[in-house]
């Protein structure tokens, strides 16, 4: 589960720089 | 059987809208129930592939995800190699991320 909390911060992230 | 072409101003129109090609998404039964709501962030230059993924993956409440033979299985027609490939993509632009392992994934927008 900690793995999941680390993608998901990781893919917002992402998300964050590639939208706008 | 005849085309429909619009047979006016060839050419001269300088207030023509490039069409975006947006392929009906098939009726796709099953679960997902958000599906018509918010669909401002659906179309965000995803093709039509992309979209059913993305939707099908915002709709899955589990904590680790879906995995990519549920997504095989409710998207009937499509290749796993498309799957993938659209999960992929997805998955580099932050819209979903992978949970338990590379088979699983869950969307980053649906809470």
């Amino acid at each position: 589960l900690d793995r999941i909390a680390r993608n998901k911060r990781i893919a917002l992230e992402r998300l964050a720089s590639v939208q706008t | 059987s005849k085309p429909q072409t619009v047979s006016g101003a060839p050419g001269g129109m300088s207030s023509n809208i490039m069409s975006l090609s947006r392929p009906a998404v098939g009726s796709m039964g099953g679960m997902g129930g958000s599906y018509a709501g918010a669909n401002d962030m659906a179309n965000n230059g995803l093709s039509g592939n992309q979209n059913q993924v993305l939707s099908l993956i915002r709709g899955c409440p589990d904590q680790q995800g879906i995995s990519i033979q549920d997504l095989k299985q409710r998207l009937g027609g499509m290749s796993m190699a498309v799957i993938k490939q659209a999960v992929e993509f997805l998955s580099n632009e932050g819209h979903i991320f992978s949970t338990i392992d590379e088979d699983h994934y869950k969307s980053t927008d649906n809470d």
